[in-house]
């Protein structure tokens, strides 16, 4: 047989070497390239929201700078005269959530943040995280102002309510936000 | 040098109240600010001449840089980019209304200027720095201009093809190997989602793509050496990594880009990176469909594709040198004469300028490419189409079966890779290299011949997916086939990992 | 061994290593312009 790294010989030190040390051999026995962050089955181009070369994920909407109609981008000398706030209760949750963090310091945080309390959510002070009991899901352990049991909360980095077990002291929920004066 | 006394006080006022105006008012009316700005621009006498205009950009650019290194770009990147971006904003606006609004060639000289002077000194402070460069505000100079010279606009959109060309030259003159601390931004600039829709998707096809490729090759030669070695520093498994990532864009996305200019890539990817190699080498037309290798009997020849002549965008004859080994091999096709010649081969491919390679891998790849297409020319002129029968006894079989007999094991492996990349989708090369090298093996005077055809199939088969559709048919033929006796060989049964890998192959196939 | 030009190559990578872009480099600037600036709770996101 070939007595080199050409030969069969050559190829099976590479794959022995996989078996004891991989990182011997990233580039000749490859990765697993469906775990770059990139859908490879999008039925989409993947270019229009690449990431980047070092980041694992697809960049999401709000990461993105769209060209809008310069007509979207509020001017100053024309904000005010900007139609009113419509009726939050027209929202849904993912729209107050999106405009609760992306108005802050301004009064349409707190009027997101008013009519998500509305709604059964309650602000976690100092999670700094919004919550609320499982519709329907009487089941909570009380302890004095200490409450267990299963909540969901809203993860704003991956922008998905999620289901969690934890336990919770009412007194850091917030009170009801100030009504924004308009 | 002969710097006007204060022209730099004057610059530095000027870029910062251009700044002040940017933050403040400017979205009112840019128009009217940017107007009011270029004829404070003109009292100070920057407009009055192309030296007067070259010191300011030069003076403007440097203070964006000096503001980085005064900052800690980690934490403060923001304060750095509200000091670039009005900056950026004002070469885009004097790009845009340099001249008359028909007039490109002002637009494109004061471009190809300010992006000739970011250049300078962006490789005079990596020069000074060293391993302090920073590469933060040359970034997002790049980036931002670009992104504003390619908003829509119509004065922009009529010149965009030259404001790409224009990039690519510059990206392209700060390739990894000449800035390599700028390499990560580089590879961020050139794979942006703007950049790939500008270049790739919206310019003419032929000239966007040839100059992005230009800028792969410049990726792939720069990571070459740091590939050759078998344990990867991390700094080098990010920029491979993140290069993994813009390919599979790339084949996703654009996978006629890597059809065509395939020929290219794999002249400067180092033999080892085999998985790089097949994502390339598996890019297939998208109104292609592949049929199943697996499928039992397959009737490979019968495919509507096979006998399509695949695009390649390189121009490989030309690379077969010096003119008169060209000349010789020319004449040795032709009239199958002198005998001489085919010992004369191996001479030409030992002569490699490449340090520490022993053979000139362009010019292999090269003379396996124009032999199968001269031979593939010379079957179609027969109105034929490759078979195992008539791609046989004549003197392109001459050629290949010499190398294969006289060659080195090293020389022997770098030109069964020749025609192993040329397993590709369903196409007349395909076709061609694939019976070729069944005949090499079948034909083979020594096992050693065999086993290194094996040796280079099974390793491109055994790294992780994607796997060309070519080389999958050309294994299972080899496996499947009784007439090549594969089973029978001991190099089959070598250990028991080789052995379990063939049958599992074997039973994928069954 | 590496020649020397890509050794030199290699340790301005490395160096180029610890400060990585980040995908906001190259992202616009957004300057939030608030409609109503008010003083909202501190315990709410601020930036």
């Amino acid at each position: 047989m070939v007595n080199n790294q050409f030969g069969m010989i050559g190829l099976l030190t590479f794959i022995r070497a996989a078996e004891s040390d991989p990182n011997l051999v990233s580039l000749a026995m490859g990765q697993d390239l469906t775990a770059l962050g990139l859908n490879l089955n999008s039925m989409e181009n993947l270019y229009q929201s690449f990431g980047g070369p070092f980041s694992d994920g697809p960049a999401r909407p709000q990461d993105i700078d769209y060209p809008v109609p310069s007509e979207y981008l509020i001017n100053v000398s024309i904000r005010d005269k900007l139609a009113p706030l419509s009726k939050m209760k027209h929202y849904k949750d993912d729209l107050l959530f999106f405009l609760f963090y992306t108005n802050c310091g301004d009064v349409m945080q707190l009027a997101a943040a008013n009519e998500l309390y509305q709604r059964d959510w309650r602000y976690h002070i100092e999670e700094k995280v919004w919550i609320m009991r499982v519709p329907g899901n009487t089941h909570y352990d009380k302890n004095g102002s200490i409450e267990r049991g299963t909540y969901y909360y809203f993860d704003a980095q991956n922008w998905r309510r999620v289901p969690k077990e934890f336990q919770l002291d009412g007194q850091k929920l917030d009170t009801k936000p100030p009504i924004a004066i308009t | 040098i002969d710097e006007p006394p204060g022209f730099l006080e004057r610059s530095e006022y000027l870029l910062k109240d251009w700044i002040t105006i940017f933050h403040t008012h400017a979205t009112r009316d840019p128009i009217k600010s940017f107007s009011n700005f270029v004829n404070k621009m003109n009292i100070y006498g920057i407009l009055k001449g192309d030296e007067a205009l070259t010191r300011f950009f030069r003076h403007a650019t440097q203070m964006c840089i000096d503001v980085t290194y005064r900052n800690d770009p980690t934490i403060n990147n923001t304060k750095i980019f509200k000091y670039i971006d009005p900056y950026v904003r004002l070469i885009a606006l004097l790009v845009k209304h340099s001249g008359e609004t028909s007039n490109s060639t002002t637009k494109l000289n004061l471009l190809n200027k300010i992006l000739g002077i970011v250049i300078g000194i962006l490789l005079k402070d990596q020069e000074v720095h060293k391993q302090n460069f920073q590469q933060l505000a040359y970034h997002r100079i790049f980036i931002m201009l670009f992104l504003e010279l390619s908003s829509s606009d119509p004065v922009l959109e009529n010149i965009m093809t030259n404001v790409l060309t224009a990039f690519c030259h510059a990206y392209h003159i700060l390739r990894p190997s000449i800035a390599p601390g700028f390499c990560y931004s580089w590879l961020e600039l050139i794979s942006h989602r703007v950049f790939l829709q500008r270049i790739l998707a919206t310019a003419p096809q032929a000239k966007g793509w040839s100059m992005y490729s230009q800028l792969l090759v410049d990726l792939f030669k720069y990571l070459a050496p740091f590939l050759r070695n078998a344990e990867l520093a991390k700094s080098v498994t990010l920029l491979y990594k993140g290069t993994l990532r813009v390919l599979l864009v790339l084949l996703h996305d654009f996978p006629e880009f890597l059809c065509d200019y395939h020929f290219g890539f794999c002249d400067v990817i180092p033999p080892n990176c085999i998985q790089m190699r097949n994502l390339i080498l598996s890019a297939y037309p998208r109104n292609m469909r592949l049929p199943d290798p697996f499928t039992p009997n397959l009737k490979v020849d019968m495919l509507s594709d096979i006998n399509t002549q695949p695009r390649i965008h390189s121009n490989y004859a030309a690379a077969i040198q010096p003119p008169n080994f060209k000349k010789d091999l020319d004449l040795y096709l032709k009239q199958r004469s002198p005998v001489t010649f085919l010992s004369e081969i191996r001479g030409h491919l030992q002569i490699s300028n490449e340090p520490g390679s022993r053979y000139n891998v362009p010019l292999m790849n090269a003379l396996v490419l124009y032999v199968g297409t001269q031979a593939i020319n010379q079957i179609r002129a027969k109105n034929q189409n490759p078979t195992m029968t008539n791609i046989i006894h004549n003197a392109h079989m001459d050629i290949l079966q010499n190398l294969a007999v006289d060659l080195d094991n090293e020389g022997r492996y770098l030109f069964l890779n020749a025609i192993a990349n040329q397993l590709r989708y369903p196409n007349i090369h395909t076709h061609y290299f694939s019976c070729a090298l069944l005949y090499l093996f079948d034909e083979a005077n020594t096992e050693a011949i065999q086993e290194q055809i094996t040796r280079v199939l099974l390793e491109r088969l055994i790294v992780n997916r994607p796997h060309p559709w070519g080389l999958l048919i050309t294994f299972i033929e080899l496996i499947k086939n009784p007439s090549y006796k594969f089973w029978d060989h001991d190099f089959v049964h070598c250990a028991p990992e080789i052995e379990k890998l063939f049958e599992s192959v074997a039973r994928s196939c069954m | 061994p590496l020649q020397k030009d890509h050794q030199v190559q290699f340790q301005m990578m490395e160096a180029a290593y610890y400060h990585l872009p980040s995908p906001s480099d190259s992202e616009r600037l957004r300057p939030y312009l608030q409609r109503q600036a008010i003083a909202t709770p501190p315990h709410f996101p601020q930036t």
